[in-house]
């Protein structure tokens, strides 16, 4: 006992279920139990247990990304939200504009989503919850205009955050990836050092989309972080995996329910825990 | 029409004559890796595929000259059965009231849907009205009132009323003014919240649904068999709408759908406009799962 020959096919054939059912995909889980056995024979584990808190190891290993915050943040701090349809990115600004205030901030929230029914009075509630100024102009107007108005107002307001919700859009859609480019080009151009931050929002009940979903939305904007929201469901948000190992982008917060407090610090450890515990 | 993926199996067993059991069981490989990459649930793929390569190794395939062919179609085949064998007419009535219920995970495309069948079936000679049942999301009946006013379509709204009080209301207003169609809009919800759960038996005890639809989003991944399986089990909805198939997922939700609960798919959603809702195709959502 203690070499490889002490775990059969059996014993890896469940655990590469676990990941696969955890959405962490086909490649990804076949190179981590090929890691796993490696790491088997190194380590001469011998016991299930052990093997177990191997693999997970191994998979914290893989979601270490790190990027420095900020010592002397710019002011407004702007934040660029984006990402598919229904994913939670006006409620994950909700939760962001509430911690933010809950430091002392001051916030505005930008709603540059001028398509979805009710977008903007979404937002609106979320900015009146959270004590936050709040910026639109009318449903059908120019998504770009918006953010240049927003721009204008955090600086003007002297606010110490700008928060920009934009319109769901799925990544294969040519003239909605032209869209969200040309909002970031009008914000870089009305702001130099703008936006400080472009956060990609992804449900963590996504499958192996999610790998075309950031592929698509770094190409085009250059993405800085990920929220991966509705982790308080029964998905485990595996693609994160492969999104972090592909991508190096850091993960910043997850969302762990509808509510305004529901918002967590990215923590590989527990994230993987609560996958596998 | 079948697929690039579907090509490259095919390609590999066409280079041997006849066809050894090796050669079955790599194919049954191939063939059990491409429908985990499209997200088809595991436990799915291990069933499709046991039944693919049972098939596979009869008499059939194995004297066949053209073996490559003959395992394609049994695959393709199995495909279509499991995405089609459950076809069935919605169950709505000419002359007198029906109502639906839409149920389904947060952001899975409820809200969008809801208008989306009020314009299909209003072009069908119905009367619809939209119920804005979700008294929870922020703006969720400016949202759909919006779309209704859109479409010219009424929508019964009460703000400030509790789900089960907006519900009733609405169908008292759908009986005195003729509506024949009820359409009950409703707060997306965790499978796992078992308050919202209840609150969902309950909107389905007073409405008496002609049909309930589940609503998922066709990017879904491993998860959409605990989801459905779960949904299923609480409120046995009919039929389901998978939204979002205008994206370049794969939708191997859908066969994890079927299996699980094998209750037809009856519609799919193909663009964010209210005209954007196609009848669903089985043989189509086949090539697309296979990719
Ligand atoms: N359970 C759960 N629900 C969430 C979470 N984050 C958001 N939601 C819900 O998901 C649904 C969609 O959220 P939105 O914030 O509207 O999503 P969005 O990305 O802005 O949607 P679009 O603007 O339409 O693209 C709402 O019902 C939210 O309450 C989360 O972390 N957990
Ligand atoms: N591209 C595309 N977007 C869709 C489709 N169906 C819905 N959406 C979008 O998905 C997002 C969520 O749709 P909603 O109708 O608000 O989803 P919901 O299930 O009602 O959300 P909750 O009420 O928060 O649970 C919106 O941005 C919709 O425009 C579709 O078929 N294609
Ligand atoms: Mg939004
Ligand atoms: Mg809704």
């Amino acid at each position: 006992l203690g070499s490889e020959g002490s775990f059969d096919d059996d014993f890896y054939s469940a655990l590469e279920d676990a990941l696969i059912s955890a959405d962490i995909g086909v490649e990804l889980s076949t190179n981590i139990i090929d890691g796993l056995k490696e790491r088997i024979r190194r380590d001469k584990i011998a016991t299930a247990p052990e093997a177990y808190e191997a693999m997970k190891a191994l998979l914290v290993e893989q979601l270490q990304v790190h990027r420095l915050d900020e010592d002397f943040p710019p002011k407004p701090w702007v934040i660029l939200v984006v990402g598919v349809n229904g994913v939670g990115k006006t409620t994950t600004i909700g939760k962001i504009a509430h911690e933010l205030r809950g430091k002392g901030k001051s916030v505005m929230l930008g709603a540059v989503d001028t398509f979805r029914a009710g977008a903007i009075e979404q937002l609106r509630i979320w900015a009146e919850r959270t004590g936050s100024e709040f910026i639109a102009q009318h449903d059908g107007a120019d998504a770009a205009s918006v953010a240049f108005d927003a721009m204008e107002a955090a600086r003007a307001r002297n606010v110490d955050v700008l928060i920009l919700d934009t319109a769901g859009r799925l990544h294969n859609k040519i003239n909605l990836m032209n869209e969200i480019e040309k909002i970031l080009r009008v914000i870089r151009r009305n702001t130099p050092h703008a936006p400080n931050e472009i956060l990609l929002v992804v449900d963590a009940t996504t499958g192996q989309n999610a790998m075309k979903q950031v592929a698509v939305f770094n190409d085009v904007l250059g993405i800085t972080g990920l929220v991966i929201t509705k982790l308080d469901g029964t998905a485990k948000g595996g693609v994160a995996l492969a999104l972090a190992k592909t991508y190096r982008l850091p993960i910043k917060k997850i969302g762990v329910g509808e509510g305004i407090d529901d918002l967590q610090d990215f923590n590989a450890p527990t994230y993987i825990e609560a996958m596998f515990g | 029409e079948l697929s690039h993926r579907f090509d490259a199996i095919f390609n590999r067993l066409r280079g041997h004559g006849k066809l050894s059991e090796d050669n079955i069981a790599e194919a049954v490989r191939d063939v059990k890796r491409a429908l985990l990459e499209a997200d088809v649930n595991y436990r799915v793929v291990k069933k499709f595929t046991a039944a693919v390569q049972e098939k596979a190794l009869g008499a059939e395939v194995l004297q066949s000259i053209t073996p490559g062919q003959q395992f394609v179609k049994i695959v393709h085949n199995e495909l279509t059965q499991l995405m089609g064998g459950n076809e069935r007419p919605l169950k709505l009535h000419a002359n007198r009231m029906n109502v639906v219920v839409l149920a389904g995970l947060q952001g899975s495309g409820k809200t969008t849907a809801c208008a989306k069948l009020a314009l299909y079936f209003r072009k069908q000679g119905h009367q619809p009205l939209l119920v804005a049942a979700d008294t929870q999301r922020p703006a969720a009946i400016d949202q759909l009132e919006t779309l209704g006013k859109a479409l010219g379509i009424p929508v019964y709204a009460d703000r400030g009323k509790k789900t089960l009080q907006v519900v009733e209301g609405a169908l008292s207003r759908a009986r005195s003014e003729g509506s024949s169609l009820v359409i009950i809009d409703t707060a997306g919800r965790l499978h796992i919240d078992i308050e919202m759960m209840g609150e969902l038996k309950e909107i389905c005890n007073a409405a008496r649904p002609d049909e309930i639809f589940f609503v998922a989003d066709a990017m879904t991944g491993q998860d959409a068999v605990n989801v459905a399986e779960q949904f299923y089990h609480e409120i046995h909805f009919t039929g389901s709408i998978l939204t979002k198939m205008d994206g370049d997922a794969r939708g191997g939700a859908a066969l994890s759908i079927l299996d699980v609960t094998g209750v037809p798919i009856q519609f799919v959603g193909v663009g964010e406009k209210s005209d954007a809702l196609e009848v669903f195709h089985p043989e189509r959502m086949a090539s697309r799962i296979l990719g």
